[in-house]
């Protein structure tokens, strides 16, 4: 299954329909009853194996929870002002609008040129299977390659029996990574049983549990421990492994799912299997990306003829004179335009105003990376990020430097799975907050790994 | 008069195009997609579909374009989403 990296921030979501199939285009039993009654059985589809429930708005309902609440459904054709025209019978069928604050998020359109049935043969189209698969969209799902699939992209004609229709198991799967399992099922009374029916009281339900993630790429994810992170074109870029993650200008994980690095970035070799360090050149907006003791130059996406070069060409030696085998760090701070290279907790500064060839570190460079008081003294990777701070990053934490300082003794670290990779809160021990004081009152001692 | 159909071919770049296996067209530059480019994308496309990966406009991919189905895009992207909130604030 495939996420959109959103999703709703609450699991009480509230619906309502703004206009019905035209009805000489739909079969003639297709009454607005019998539509609703089918969007209810697709949203129930969804709210039998997710935390999730679906409220219809009345038309009084409408004015206090805006206009129409979370997902607003319509039947609109061709042009219909959202940037996704409808293109007359057969083509496309439908659409959502994935979760947000925005004003279209959880929209879901129908075109209405199409005859729209329920269980109808191969001259309509089955509502609810198109139902269930754009609230799949509403909800935060994209679409999925894997048979079978609800998110399929392609329609999949009706079925048997819409009551006791069930998901499958790639789909459960998604939603469930999202919103989390659904605990129990209600309670069925058998019908007729007395005539007042007496509600047992049911036992408090057991506190919520967090959603177990047991597969490779959200540990990999959620662990931090990042090769390198660069701050590229205004989104942070996280690389580990063969894979990076992508956060976008919003906020937003371009997916919670990593990328292939060889399958974006052209040009570097197919068995890259680990970035030292990449960063953006302001001046020009060339990326440059470490790897050992290369490096690359890249316009956007793709590497420039002639790459990779020798790190030798940096002019960079340490202190007692020996030779720079990798880069660990790599930023322009924002705050003087100057690009600095960490390794081996030294630290160079460049100038690199236009020029490409010839670049040299600034005099009196190495400087000791512990003059960046505070933090690692060893991060896996630094940005220049909201206001010209300088943010350092090491293992599953991030300190952040403000603006243009050099020495802030009480730099508190926050965590980057929390904060950035939209992992669940866990209470980690910090080196200036340890969360479990030893309970027989003997020292204990945090290191920065941990 | 009508323009002239597109051919199959441009037909079914803009079909990949659409669900976002090839980047779309940008009027501002002239940027040409690159024949590995373009047989990548219907790879990508065959495999999510289910189909043998030829990397040609074969007739199962063709039938498979012409099938009926939902208006997002397989491959979300980035573009796609600023693309859509700069066309709804026009």
């Amino acid at each position: 299954y495939a996420l959109s990296g959103l999703r709703w921030d609450r699991t009480d979501l509230t619906w309502s329909v703004h206009s019905y199939p035209n009805p000489s285009r739909s079969t003639s039993v297709f009454q607005p009853d019998m539509v609703k009654g089918i969007l209810t059985q697709a949203f129930k589809a969804w709210s039998d194996v997710a935390p999730l429930s679906f409220r219809q708005l009345s038309g009084n309902d409408r004015e206090d929870m805006g206009p129409g609440g979370d997902i607003r459904v319509s039947f609109t054709r061709s042009l219909h002002d959202d940037g996704y025209p409808f293109d007359g019978r057969g083509g496309t069928l439908a659409h959502a609008f994935f979760p947000g604050r925005d004003d279209v998020a959880g929209d879901t359109h129908f075109d209405d040129d199409e005859y729209w049935s329920y269980g109808g043969d191969s001259s309509s189209t089955d509502l609810f299977t198109v139902a269930v698969h754009e609230f799949g969209h509403a909800l935060g799902l994209s679409h999925s390659s894997s048979d079978p699939s609800i998110m399929r992209p392609y329609y999949q004609g009706a079925v048997k029996d819409i009551s006791s229709y069930n998901l499958p198991l790639d789909d459960r799967m998604a939603i469930q990574e999202l919103y989390g399992r659904k605990e129990s099922k209600p309670t069925v009374h058998p019908r007729g049983s007395g005539s007042t029916p007496s509600h047992p009281r049911l036992p408090s339900p057991p506190p919520p549990r967090p959603t177990k993630h047991s597969d490779r790429s959200f540990q990999n994810r959620c662990e931090g421990g990042f090769d390198a992170v660069a701050n590229i074109r205004g989104e942070v870029f996280f690389f580990k492994g063969p894979h990076f993650w992508r956060m976008q200008r919003t906020g937003n994980l371009v997916s919670l799912n990593p990328a292939l690095i060889r399958n974006f970035w052209m040009g570097l070799p197919p068995e890259t299997n680990k970035i030292d360090a990449v960063y953006e050149r302001k001046s020009d907006g060339i990326i440059i990306f470490f790897i050992g003791a290369q490096y690359w130059v890249f316009k956007d996406n793709v590497a420039r003829p002639g790459y990779p070069r020798p790190l030798a060409e940096w002019g960079m030696s340490t202190k007692d004179g020996g030779k720079v085998e990798r880069v660990e760090a790599a930023f322009v701070w924002a705050h003087n335009g100057k690009t600095y290279l960490f390794s081996m907790g030294e630290f160079w500064k460049f100038d690199e105003g236009r020029k490409e060839e010839g670049r040299k570190p600034e005099g009196g460079y190495p400087k000791d990376a512990a003059l960046w008081r505070g933090v690692p003294t060893d991060p896996d990777d630094i940005i220049s990020w909201g206001e010209g701070d300088a943010y350092f990053f090491k293992d599953n934490l991030y300190w952040v430097m403000q603006r243009g300082g050099l020495d802030q003794d009480n730099v508190t670290p926050k965590s980057i799975a929390v904060d950035w990779l939209r992992c669940p809160h866990v209470p980690t021990p910090t080196p200036h907050l340890p969360a479990n004081p030893h309970p027989r009152g003997k020292d204990c001692s945090c290191d920065l790994s941990r | 008069s009508p323009a002239p159909m597109p051919d199959q071919y441009a037909r079914g770049l803009d079909w990949l195009s659409r669900y976002g296996y090839l980047p779309p067209p940008d009027p501002r530059t002239s940027k040409l997609q690159t024949k590995d480019g373009v047989e990548r994308a219907i790879r990508e496309m065959q495999r999510f579909g289910g189909l043998e990966e030829t990397g040609r406009l074969d007739k199962d991919t063709l039938n498979l374009m012409q099938t009926p189905r939902c208006s997002l895009p397989d491959i979300v992207g980035s573009e796609d989403m600023l693309k859509r909130k700069r066309r709804r604030k026009r």
